[in-house]
């Protein structure tokens, strides 16, 4: 059986290892699932079918391990410690999430003890504290000029409420202070009632 | 500036300028970028009108003209490189799909990859300069991912050389392609070529649809828009009817497979290379999924420093909502995932370009490991930034529903990726297809390579899935 013990949720190889060994189970119980249902004389396209919730399962553990793996290689690329610091930390959030997220599948494939998964929430608490200083600074190196945002809550100035106003101002409805649908409609009604 | 934005700016542990020129792929680019973003937004032929207040006839019109311009500005400025076209598209339409995506990012490309020497010589031009519109004609109203399941049908007849293009049900009417309902006057249509009897399976033929003067439908071709939909409103989404369209030989894209003239079909080295362009597209979407949660991210993220609300300890002033553990909870793994598929885009771009270089220098061993992958990457990256997008709506508590935040135009605009080039659980049961396929060749004693390899690692481990 795959060891569980030792972990260190520290360093991202363990992690990337955890879902490398999460696909290959996942892949070779999809795979069983089939052989069962073969065993069972049922068709090739039976088996497929009657399998299919495990096979999209171990295709999204397979997917989750390419994303980790290639975030972790990315890592490798670069060279300045503060940003290799920095995208460390929320890789190691990603792939911590992940497994919180997933543990059903880390438990029941014996990557992961119970006592882990609790202790990999407290990682992902840590990880939370220690991003909040540079959040802001993280999504302002996606550099999106804020005219292709076109978002007032998203505004670079941060000048929220007075920009929202401005814009509520500017909808069709208040192009007349008295919509023409009072005089067409409230206004006779009210002399009906 | 609000001050509470701009002390977070303070606070940076690192250098903003040189990650961006980590996420741009270099500072070159990075420059490239920010130049063609100038020269859109100072534009004043780009110039529009609140999209958000118009009625979807008029963001269409608006569309048009915007694309009209872009392609007039794109020969003026002399960009031709695939990338700087993508940037110059995304400043003028920013975030939103528009009525030519079709013709640049399906249309063309498919002639690129599948029309012979001589089909280029006829069609690459006309299309380069707009006289062919076109677009991509593959989903049918009753019929989706399945190919084998699509009932369009091409029936050659040596006697005219001529193909005719039907469509024998209503099920069969091609349903849903961008550009074909007001804006295209050719498709690129996918149909079942019959030929001296049998069937060949689906193959690519391209139809006239409409007059090149004065744009009028063809006889034989029902054409027009699917209506209203979730988002997509600058793009005419179309139906396509054909009633026995004869078309020339010379029209079914011939680069891989053929039709000699007596009717002899040649079968292509690999049917996958049929669905070229879509596993293109579905490795462009891992990128799109990417770029949809690096804006709602940056949204949510933003407006959370301004935003206060309530108070941690009391008495004390209204925290800014980030300080929420809650609110981190939110938006850091979104956050986190932004950067990782910012990573996995780059990759399957790559990816992509080095694959298809190998093909057309005839070498299609990576063609199905391609195909597995960019069908579950596109599957998974789209479900989770699915998700993750309303996640970052609703941590903007009432003010994430106005228009105005953008983030309901992201999510409406971004969701039909999950269904479109391939439903997400068709998408992840072909990759499931290709892992049981390396799995038995791996449990058969054969080294895997790739991404793949790891299944013969996992063997050599004997590792066995416990119960609990």
């Amino acid at each position: 059986a795959a060891k569980s013990t030792g972990i260190d949720f520290n360093d991202l190889s363990s992690l990337v290892e955890l879902y490398k060994l999460r696909a290959a189970i996942l892949v070779e119980l999809a795979a069983k699932s089939i052989q069962k249902e073969l065993q069972h004389k049922k068709s090739q396209e039976d088996a497929w079918n009657n399998s299919a919730i495990d096979l999209v399962r171990a295709s999204d553990a397979h997917c989750h391990y390419v994303v980790v793996k290639l975030f972790a290689d990315k890592l490798g690329e670069i060279d300045a410690a503060p940003i290799h610091s920095v995208l460390l930390t929320l890789a190691r959030l990603y792939a911590l999430h992940g497994m919180s997220n997933n543990s059903g599948d880390f438990l029941q494939a014996g990557l992961l003890e119970r006592s882990q998964v609790i202790e990999v929430t407290s990682y992902i608490k840590e990880l939370l504290s220690e991003l909040r200083p540079n959040a802001v600074a993280l999504v302002d190196a996606f550099d999106f000029h804020d005219r292709m945002l076109n978002s007032i809550l998203g505004r670079y100035d941060g000048n929220v409420y007075e920009n929202m106003f401005e814009w509520a101002r500017r909808s069709p409805l208040n192009s007349t202070e008295v919509h023409e649908s009072f005089h067409k409609y409230l206004k006779p009604l009210r002399s009906k009632l | 500036m609000n001050p509470d934005i701009l002390n977070e700016r303070q606070k940076a542990t690192f250098d903003i300028e040189k990650l961006t020129n980590i996420l741009n792929g270099g500072p070159e680019k990075t420059k490239r970028r920010r130049e063609i973003e100038t020269m859109v937004l100072n534009d004043p032929d780009f110039n529009e009108q609140d999209p958000n207040f118009l009625s979807r006839s008029e963001r269409y019109d608006q569309a048009v003209r915007k694309s009209a311009q872009m392609i007039l500005k794109l020969r003026e400025y002399g960009i031709a490189d695939p990338e700087e076209i993508y940037c110059y598209k995304s400043c003028v339409h920013p975030g939103r799909p528009e009525p030519l995506d079709l013709h640049l990012g399906m249309f063309l490309p498919t002639l690129l990859n599948q029309a012979t020497p001589e089909q280029m010589d006829r069609f690459f031009m006309p299309a380069w300069n707009l006289e062919i519109i076109g677009t991509y004609a593959q989903t049918e109203m009753g019929h989706g991912t399945h190919l084998r399941g699509l009932e369009t049908t091409a029936t050659y007849d040596p006697a005219s050389e001529e193909f005719v293009l039907n469509s024998p049900t209503v099920s069969s009417i091609k349903w849903w392609p961008g550009g074909l309902g007001k804006t295209s006057n050719h498709a690129i249509v996918l149909a079942q070529l019959y030929t001296q009897g049998s069937c060949h399976g689906l193959h690519a033929f391209i139809v006239p649809i409409r007059d090149m003067n004065t744009h009028v439908p063809l006889p034989g071709i029902v054409v027009g828009d699917i209506g209203p939909k979730f988002g997509f409103s600058e793009v005419d989404n179309g139906f396509l009817k054909l009633d026995h369209v004869r078309i020339p030989r010379e029209n079914m894209l011939m680069k891989y497979a053929k039709v000699d003239p007596d009717g002899t079909y040649f079968k292509p080295p690999s049917d996958k290379l049929t669905y070229g362009t879509m596993v293109f597209i579905r490795s462009m979407i891992v990128g799109e999924s990417a770029r949809a949660l690096a804006k709602s991210s940056t949204i949510a993220i933003r407006y959370s420093v301004v935003r206060h609300q309530s108070e941690i300890r009391p008495g004390e002033p209204e925290p800014q909502i980030l300080d929420y553990q809650t609110q981190q909870y939110k938006l850091f793994p979104v956050l986190a995932m932004a950067y990782a598929f910012t990573f996995v885009g780059h990759y399957m771009n790559q990816t992509y370009h080095r694959i298809t270089g190998d093909i057309h220098q005839g070498d299609f061993s990576e063609l199905p490991e391609l195909h597995a992958l960019s069908a579950g990457l596109k599957a998974f990256t789209t479900w989770a930034a699915n998700s993750a997008i309303e996640v970052c709506r609703m941590s903007c508590g009432g003010h994430g529903y106005s228009r105005s935040s953008a983030l309901p135009d992201i999510y409406v605009d971004f969701t039909p990726t999950c269904t479109y080039e391939g439903e997400n659980t068709v998408m992840m049961l072909q990759t499931a297809r290709y892992l049981m396929k390396s799995y038995r060749q791996s449990r058969a004693g054969q080294q895997l390579h790739g991404i793949v390899s790891y299944l013969n690692e996992a063997e050599h481990q004997r590792i066995q899935p416990q119960l609990i």
